[in-house]
Protein backbone atom coordinates (compact mmCIF):
# COMPACT_ATOMS: atom_id res chain seq x y z
CA UNK A 1 0.00 0.00 0.00
CA UNK A 2 1.31 3.61 -0.64
CA UNK A 3 2.28 5.36 2.52
CA UNK A 4 0.01 8.69 1.34
CA UNK A 5 -3.08 8.44 -0.69
CA UNK A 6 -5.51 11.06 -1.59
CA UNK A 7 -8.53 10.97 -4.18
CA UNK A 8 -9.11 14.71 -4.68
CA UNK A 9 -5.53 14.25 -6.56
CA UNK A 10 -7.05 11.31 -8.66
CA UNK A 11 -10.10 13.53 -9.83
CA UNK A 12 -12.73 11.32 -7.94
CA UNK A 13 -13.73 13.06 -5.41
CA UNK A 14 -16.81 16.56 -5.97
CA UNK A 15 -16.51 19.50 -4.69
CA UNK A 16 -17.35 19.51 -0.99
CA UNK A 17 -21.29 20.27 -0.75
CA UNK A 18 -23.50 21.77 2.29
CA UNK A 19 -26.00 20.22 4.03
CA UNK A 20 -27.26 22.73 5.49
CA UNK A 21 -29.76 22.29 8.51
CA UNK A 22 -31.38 18.84 7.59
CA UNK A 23 -29.84 15.44 9.10
CA UNK A 24 -28.64 14.11 5.77
CA UNK A 25 -25.56 13.04 6.21
CA UNK A 26 -26.06 9.98 5.27
CA UNK A 27 -27.11 10.86 1.42
CA UNK A 28 -24.36 12.67 1.06
CA UNK A 29 -21.73 10.19 2.17
CA UNK A 30 -23.87 7.85 -0.16
CA UNK A 31 -23.51 9.69 -3.14
CA UNK A 32 -19.68 10.77 -2.47
CA UNK A 33 -19.05 6.87 -2.35
CA UNK A 34 -20.77 6.42 -5.77
CA UNK A 35 -19.61 9.49 -7.29
CA UNK A 36 -16.16 8.25 -6.77
CA UNK A 37 -17.22 4.38 -8.02
CA UNK A 38 -18.69 5.70 -11.20
CA UNK A 39 -15.84 7.73 -11.70
CA UNK A 40 -13.28 4.63 -11.57
CA UNK A 41 -16.65 2.88 -13.76
CA UNK A 42 -16.53 5.58 -16.19
CA UNK A 43 -13.84 7.77 -15.65
CA UNK A 44 -16.20 11.10 -15.55
CA UNK A 45 -16.66 12.71 -11.87
CA UNK A 46 -20.40 13.59 -12.03
CA UNK A 47 -22.01 15.16 -9.27
CA UNK A 48 -25.38 13.05 -7.95
CA UNK A 49 -28.27 14.11 -6.13
CA UNK A 50 -28.63 13.79 -2.51
CA UNK A 51 -32.07 14.94 -3.09
CA UNK A 52 -33.69 11.99 -4.98
CA UNK A 53 -32.79 9.62 -1.31
CA UNK A 54 -33.93 12.28 0.97
CA UNK A 55 -37.02 12.54 -1.05
CA UNK A 56 -37.40 9.01 -1.99
CA UNK A 57 -35.43 6.80 -0.52
CA UNK A 58 -37.96 5.28 2.10
CA UNK A 59 -35.48 1.66 2.74
CA UNK A 60 -35.91 -0.17 5.71
CA UNK A 61 -33.75 -2.14 7.90
CA UNK A 62 -35.77 -5.70 7.98
CA UNK A 63 -33.82 -6.34 11.36
CA UNK A 64 -35.13 -3.42 12.99
CA UNK A 65 -38.86 -3.02 12.03
CA UNK A 66 -39.89 0.66 11.92
CA UNK A 67 -36.02 1.75 11.28
CA UNK A 68 -36.47 3.69 7.74
CA UNK A 69 -33.93 5.82 5.74
CA UNK A 70 -36.00 9.49 7.02
CA UNK A 71 -34.46 12.74 4.95
CA UNK A 72 -33.51 14.83 7.48
CA UNK A 73 -34.42 12.86 10.11
CA UNK A 74 -31.46 10.84 9.59
CA UNK A 75 -30.77 7.23 7.40
CA UNK A 76 -28.00 4.99 6.82
CA UNK A 77 -25.66 4.70 4.29
CA UNK A 78 -25.85 0.97 3.57
CA UNK A 79 -30.09 1.25 3.32
CA UNK A 80 -29.03 4.13 0.77
CA UNK A 81 -27.39 2.10 -1.18
CA UNK A 82 -29.85 -0.91 -1.17
CA UNK A 83 -32.25 1.80 -2.20
CA UNK A 84 -30.21 2.94 -4.93
CA UNK A 85 -29.69 -0.56 -6.43
CA UNK A 86 -33.49 -1.23 -6.55
CA UNK A 87 -34.02 1.83 -8.21
CA UNK A 88 -32.19 1.78 -10.77
CA UNK A 89 -29.33 4.31 -9.91
CA UNK A 90 -29.49 8.19 -8.96
CA UNK A 91 -29.79 11.18 -10.70
CA UNK A 92 -27.22 14.06 -11.44
CA UNK A 93 -27.02 16.84 -8.92
CA UNK A 94 -28.37 19.82 -11.78
CA UNK A 95 -31.26 17.67 -12.63
CA UNK A 96 -32.37 17.38 -8.77
CA UNK A 97 -31.06 19.71 -6.95
CA UNK A 98 -30.64 19.75 -3.32
CA UNK A 99 -33.50 21.73 -1.27
CA UNK A 100 -32.26 20.81 2.40
CA UNK A 101 -35.51 19.98 3.36
CA UNK A 102 -37.68 16.72 3.26
CA UNK A 103 -40.77 18.26 2.40
CA UNK A 104 -41.11 17.82 -1.17
CA UNK A 105 -42.62 14.67 -3.23
CA UNK A 106 -40.44 12.44 -5.15
CA UNK A 107 -39.33 13.59 -8.41
CA UNK A 108 -37.08 11.07 -9.31
CA UNK A 109 -37.33 10.38 -13.06
CA UNK A 110 -35.61 7.25 -14.62
CA UNK A 111 -34.95 8.53 -18.02
CA UNK A 112 -32.30 10.46 -16.17
CA UNK A 113 -30.30 8.12 -14.15
CA UNK A 114 -26.49 8.64 -14.78
CA UNK A 115 -24.76 6.60 -12.44
CA UNK A 116 -25.94 2.52 -10.79
CA UNK A 117 -24.54 0.78 -8.25
CA UNK A 118 -23.66 -2.97 -8.87
CA UNK A 119 -22.98 -4.14 -5.92
CA UNK A 120 -22.07 -2.63 -2.42
CA UNK A 121 -20.23 -4.41 0.74
CA UNK A 122 -19.07 -4.09 4.48
CA UNK A 123 -15.18 -3.49 4.77
CA UNK A 124 -14.14 -5.46 8.09
CA UNK A 125 -13.13 -3.36 10.92
CA UNK A 126 -9.17 -3.32 10.26
CA UNK A 127 -7.17 -0.31 9.19
CA UNK A 128 -5.07 -1.98 6.76
CA UNK A 129 -8.22 -3.44 4.68
CA UNK A 130 -9.95 -0.29 4.66
CA UNK A 131 -7.17 1.54 3.44
CA UNK A 132 -6.69 -1.14 0.51
CA UNK A 133 -9.95 -0.65 -0.28
CA UNK A 134 -9.58 3.15 -0.38
CA UNK A 135 -7.28 2.68 -2.77
CA UNK A 136 -8.58 -0.03 -5.05
CA UNK A 137 -12.57 0.88 -4.73
CA UNK A 138 -12.26 4.30 -4.18
CA UNK A 139 -13.83 6.41 -1.37
CA UNK A 140 -15.44 4.73 1.60
CA UNK A 141 -18.34 5.86 3.08
CA UNK A 142 -18.45 5.63 6.65
CA UNK A 143 -19.89 6.19 10.05
CA UNK A 144 -18.35 8.14 13.14
CA UNK A 145 -19.00 10.10 16.45
CA UNK A 146 -19.20 14.18 15.54
CA UNK A 147 -18.78 15.54 18.94
CA UNK A 148 -15.14 16.64 18.18
CA UNK A 149 -16.37 18.05 15.05
CA UNK A 150 -18.25 20.62 16.45
CA UNK A 151 -15.56 22.81 17.52
CA UNK A 152 -12.85 21.36 14.98
CA UNK A 153 -10.98 24.09 13.22
CA UNK A 154 -8.21 22.00 12.02
CA UNK A 155 -4.93 19.88 12.02
CA UNK A 156 -5.22 16.27 13.19
CA UNK A 157 -7.68 15.08 15.53
CA UNK A 158 -6.59 12.61 17.59
CA UNK A 159 -8.64 12.88 21.31
CA UNK A 160 -7.16 10.99 24.37
CA UNK A 161 -10.63 9.79 24.38
CA UNK A 162 -13.85 9.71 21.91
CA UNK A 163 -16.87 7.71 21.86
CA UNK A 164 -17.41 5.17 19.89
CA UNK A 165 -21.39 5.69 19.41
CA UNK A 166 -21.96 6.74 15.58
CA UNK A 167 -24.02 9.50 14.77
CA UNK A 168 -22.79 10.91 11.49
CA UNK A 169 -22.72 9.81 8.29
CA UNK A 170 -19.26 10.73 6.24
CA UNK A 171 -16.78 9.78 3.29
CA UNK A 172 -13.29 8.23 3.23
CA UNK A 173 -10.94 9.74 0.81
CA UNK A 174 -7.57 8.79 1.67
CA UNK A 175 -5.01 8.36 4.05
CA UNK A 176 -1.54 10.46 5.25
CA UNK A 177 1.39 9.45 7.24
CA UNK A 178 2.81 12.25 8.61
CA UNK A 179 0.63 14.76 10.13
CA UNK A 180 2.81 16.44 13.40
CA UNK A 181 1.46 16.08 16.81
CA UNK A 182 3.44 18.34 18.51
CA UNK A 183 2.03 17.35 22.03
CA UNK A 184 3.27 13.05 21.36
CA UNK A 185 6.32 14.25 19.79
CA UNK A 186 5.56 11.93 16.77
CA UNK A 187 4.35 11.89 13.30
CA UNK A 188 0.58 10.68 13.31
CA UNK A 189 -0.87 8.97 10.51
CA UNK A 190 -4.58 9.98 9.86
CA UNK A 191 -7.48 9.40 7.39
CA UNK A 192 -8.59 11.77 5.05
CA UNK A 193 -12.47 12.70 5.76
CA UNK A 194 -15.13 14.94 3.73
CA UNK A 195 -17.56 16.04 5.29
CA UNK A 196 -20.86 18.06 4.18
CA UNK A 197 -20.79 21.00 6.21
CA UNK A 198 -19.86 23.06 3.58
CA UNK A 199 -16.02 24.79 3.05
CA UNK A 200 -16.07 26.91 5.49
CA UNK A 201 -15.68 24.43 8.13
CA UNK A 202 -13.14 22.61 9.00
CA UNK A 203 -9.94 22.39 6.76
CA UNK A 204 -11.91 23.65 3.39
CA UNK A 205 -14.45 21.10 3.94
CA UNK A 206 -12.41 18.22 5.61
CA UNK A 207 -11.36 16.52 8.49
CA UNK A 208 -8.03 14.39 9.08
CA UNK A 209 -9.06 12.12 11.84
CA UNK A 210 -5.40 9.62 13.49
CA UNK A 211 -5.20 6.12 12.32
CA UNK A 212 -4.39 3.38 14.43
CA UNK A 213 -7.24 2.50 17.14
CA UNK A 214 -10.65 2.98 16.01
CA UNK A 215 -10.76 6.53 16.99
CA UNK A 216 -14.65 8.07 16.93
CA UNK A 217 -15.83 4.82 15.84
CA UNK A 218 -14.41 6.13 12.17
CA UNK A 219 -13.43 2.18 11.43
CA UNK A 220 -16.53 0.93 12.94
CA UNK A 221 -19.14 0.74 9.61
CA UNK A 222 -17.09 1.25 6.75
CA UNK A 223 -18.67 0.69 2.76
CA UNK A 224 -17.41 0.51 -0.45
CA UNK A 225 -19.84 0.46 -3.44
CA UNK A 226 -18.97 -0.65 -7.10
CA UNK A 227 -20.79 1.37 -9.92
CA UNK A 228 -22.06 0.01 -13.11
CA UNK A 229 -21.45 2.32 -16.75
CA UNK A 230 -24.77 3.79 -17.66
CA UNK A 231 -25.47 4.99 -21.34
CA UNK A 232 -28.46 7.36 -20.46
CA UNK A 233 -27.78 11.33 -20.20
CA UNK B 1 -14.80 1.66 26.23
CA UNK B 2 -13.32 4.83 27.06
CA UNK B 3 -11.49 3.81 29.83
CA UNK B 4 -10.12 1.36 27.49
CA UNK B 5 -8.87 3.87 25.00
CA UNK B 6 -7.26 6.43 27.25
CA UNK B 7 -5.21 3.19 28.85
CA UNK B 8 -4.34 2.02 25.70
CA UNK B 9 -3.01 5.60 24.60
CA UNK B 10 -1.17 5.94 27.60
CA UNK B 11 0.31 2.95 27.50
CA UNK B 12 1.58 3.50 23.64
CA UNK B 13 2.47 7.13 23.34
CA UNK B 14 4.10 9.04 26.42
CA UNK B 15 1.78 11.88 26.86
CA UNK B 16 3.22 15.09 27.43
CA UNK B 17 0.75 18.08 28.60
CA UNK B 18 1.49 21.49 27.50
CA UNK B 19 1.68 23.80 30.79
CA UNK B 20 2.67 27.27 29.06
CA UNK B 21 -0.30 30.25 29.97
CA UNK B 22 -0.81 32.97 28.05
CA UNK B 23 -3.53 31.87 26.06
CA UNK B 24 -6.54 32.55 27.74
CA UNK B 25 -8.53 35.59 25.69
CA UNK B 26 -11.36 35.15 27.93
CA UNK B 27 -9.88 36.80 30.57
CA UNK B 28 -8.61 40.01 28.68
CA UNK B 29 -11.95 42.31 28.71
CA UNK B 30 -10.61 43.44 25.00
CA UNK B 31 -10.43 39.48 23.80
CA UNK B 32 -13.59 38.51 26.17
CA UNK B 33 -16.59 36.46 24.93
CA UNK B 34 -18.65 39.54 23.66
CA UNK B 35 -15.69 40.18 21.27
CA UNK B 36 -15.20 37.00 20.06
CA UNK B 37 -19.49 36.53 19.61
CA UNK B 38 -19.59 39.65 17.74
CA UNK B 39 -16.72 38.32 15.10
CA UNK B 40 -18.55 35.25 15.18
CA UNK B 41 -22.10 36.76 13.67
CA UNK B 42 -20.22 39.36 11.45
CA UNK B 43 -18.13 36.21 10.02
CA UNK B 44 -20.74 33.42 9.89
CA UNK B 45 -24.09 35.96 8.73
CA UNK B 46 -25.86 35.75 12.22
CA UNK B 47 -28.53 37.34 13.62
CA UNK B 48 -31.42 37.06 16.48
CA UNK B 49 -35.37 37.73 16.19
CA UNK B 50 -35.22 39.23 19.62
CA UNK B 51 -33.00 40.43 22.39
CA UNK B 52 -33.85 36.98 24.29
CA UNK B 53 -32.75 34.97 21.96
CA UNK B 54 -29.66 36.84 21.36
CA UNK B 55 -28.68 36.53 25.21
CA UNK B 56 -30.00 33.32 25.36
CA UNK B 57 -27.28 32.59 22.00
CA UNK B 58 -24.84 34.12 23.70
CA UNK B 59 -24.80 32.20 26.93
CA UNK B 60 -24.57 28.96 24.21
CA UNK B 61 -21.64 30.38 22.62
CA UNK B 62 -20.02 30.85 26.11
CA UNK B 63 -20.09 27.58 27.02
CA UNK B 64 -19.06 26.24 23.49
CA UNK B 65 -15.57 28.49 24.12
CA UNK B 66 -15.11 27.08 27.42
CA UNK B 67 -16.30 23.38 25.31
CA UNK B 68 -13.63 24.19 22.63
CA UNK B 69 -11.23 24.80 25.15
CA UNK B 70 -11.39 21.34 26.93
CA UNK B 71 -11.88 19.36 23.55
CA UNK B 72 -8.62 21.07 22.51
CA UNK B 73 -6.77 19.94 25.82
CA UNK B 74 -7.90 16.45 25.14
CA UNK B 75 -7.12 17.00 21.46
CA UNK B 76 -4.05 18.69 20.97
CA UNK B 77 -2.83 17.68 17.51
CA UNK B 78 -5.92 19.86 16.46
CA UNK B 79 -7.16 23.03 16.40
CA UNK B 80 -10.10 23.66 18.44
CA UNK B 81 -12.50 27.04 18.38
CA UNK B 82 -15.46 29.28 17.40
CA UNK B 83 -17.19 27.24 14.18
CA UNK B 84 -20.53 28.02 12.19
CA UNK B 85 -21.76 25.75 14.92
CA UNK B 86 -20.89 27.40 18.02
CA UNK B 87 -24.51 29.25 18.86
CA UNK B 88 -25.67 25.60 19.07
CA UNK B 89 -25.65 23.59 22.17
CA UNK B 90 -24.84 19.86 21.82
CA UNK B 91 -28.44 18.48 21.75
CA UNK B 92 -29.66 21.04 19.07
CA UNK B 93 -25.96 20.28 16.92
CA UNK B 94 -26.98 16.35 17.12
CA UNK B 95 -30.72 16.95 15.99
CA UNK B 96 -30.00 19.62 13.46
CA UNK B 97 -26.87 18.56 11.66
CA UNK B 98 -25.91 14.73 12.49
CA UNK B 99 -28.89 11.96 11.06
CA UNK B 100 -27.29 8.96 10.93
CA UNK B 101 -29.72 6.38 12.43
CA UNK B 102 -27.98 5.81 15.82
CA UNK B 103 -29.56 2.22 16.86
CA UNK B 104 -29.07 0.85 13.52
CA UNK B 105 -26.57 -1.79 12.74
CA UNK B 106 -24.73 -3.63 9.62
CA UNK B 107 -27.69 -6.32 8.67
CA UNK B 108 -25.97 -9.54 9.27
CA UNK B 109 -26.74 -10.75 5.64
CA UNK B 110 -24.17 -7.38 4.34
CA UNK B 111 -22.25 -8.60 1.77
CA UNK B 112 -18.63 -8.93 3.49
CA UNK B 113 -16.15 -7.23 1.39
CA UNK B 114 -13.03 -9.58 0.27
CA UNK B 115 -10.04 -9.50 2.13
CA UNK B 116 -7.09 -7.71 0.13
CA UNK B 117 -3.72 -8.25 -0.18
CA UNK B 118 -1.93 -5.49 1.51
CA UNK B 119 2.03 -6.79 1.44
CA UNK B 120 2.62 -6.03 -2.00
Amino acid sequence: LPTDFDWRDRGAVAAVKNQGACGSCWSFSTTGALEGANFLATGKLVSLSEQQLVDCDHECDPEEPGSCDSGCNGGLMNSAFEYTLKAGGLMREEDYPYTGTDRGTCKFDKSKIVASVANFSVVSLDEEQIAANVVKNGPLAVAINAVFMQTYVGGVSCPYICSKRLDHGVLLVGYGSAGYAPIRMKEKSYWIIKNSWGENWGENGYYKICRGRNICGVDSMVSTVAAVQTTSQ
Amino acid sequence: SLEENSVLSAKSEPLIRQVVGGADNLNDPRLGAEHHFELFKRRFGKSYKSQEEHDHRFKVFRANLRRARRHQSLDPSATHGVTQFSDLTPAEFRRTFLGLRSRLRLPSDANKAPILPTDS
